[in-house]
């Protein structure tokens, strides 16, 4: 674990948290993209397979444990909570789940490091991860008023990921023989994904006004 | 932790 990763994994953490308050406190989604949170269900459910096979250490587990709760528990309240769910952009979160599902799911029976259940699953998780934040971008465009939280939430998911990056390179340069590539390459893909929003995100908070993405 | 082995990020 370097700082990188830790702090990679804090910004997650607190991207989640910044949602599920944002949420809670507000008693609206509006502006959330059910479609992402889904497809974020799907990466951590694939991914996390080894949690029943494979201890790694206790901080691995419980960051697991709790990516998946809170991650159902947004799509829970999007789609069941009373209040909730009301406020859901239904006819505007219109992203097709099989154009991002499908291709990921081919693209790791291809490319993959061993073809068994797990691995080809775990593999699925990593390129759908890169863009399951798509529905998400694609919502936020068509919303007029974005709100902080929202703004914010993208923003930390965003930079999630390219503190990963740094760590990927602190791994590279401490480890003997540690090399991923195709994780490396969905990182930087799903880091390039959000490269047009760090832009609109930075120019609106210099210039202190409301975030919006042109069209 | 090559490869396969590099499983220990989340």
């Amino acid at each position: 674990m370097n700082i990188f990763r830790l702090a990679g994994d804090m910004t997650h953490l607190l991207s989640i948290i910044v949602l599920l308050l944002k949420m809670n406190a507000t008693r609206s989604c509006r502006g959330v993209s059910l479609k992402t949170q889904e497809l974020y269900a799907v990466v951590f459910v694939c991914r996390y397979l080894d949690l029943f096979t494979n201890f790694i250490s206790l901080y691995n587990t419980v960051m697991k444990l709790i990516f998946l709760a809170s991650t159902f528990t947004i799509i829970y309240w999007m789609r069941f909570h009373k209040v909730i769910r009301v406020t859901y952009d239904r006819e505007q979160d219109t992203f097709r789940y099989q154009f991002l599902v499908l291709p990921c799911l081919v693209l790791a029976m291809v490319l993959n490091s061993e073809f068994t259940v797990m691995e080809v699953l775990w593999t699925f998780s990593i390129y759908l991860e890169a863009v399951a934040i798509l529905p998400q971008l694609v919502l936020l465009q068509r919303t007029n008023n974005i709100d902080n939280l929202t703004g914010n939430y993208v923003f930390l998911l965003g930079s999630y990921r390219a503190l990963y990056i740094l760590n990927w390179i602190y791994r590279f340069m401490t480890e003997p023989n540690y090399r991923q590539y195709l994780v490396w390459i969905s990182g930087i893909v799903q880091t390039i994904v959000y490269i047009d929003f760090f832009y609109y995100y930075i120019k609106s908070w210099r210039n202190n006004e409301k975030l919006s993405l042109p069209a | 932790a090559a490869g396969k082995g590099a499983h220990d990020e989340l």
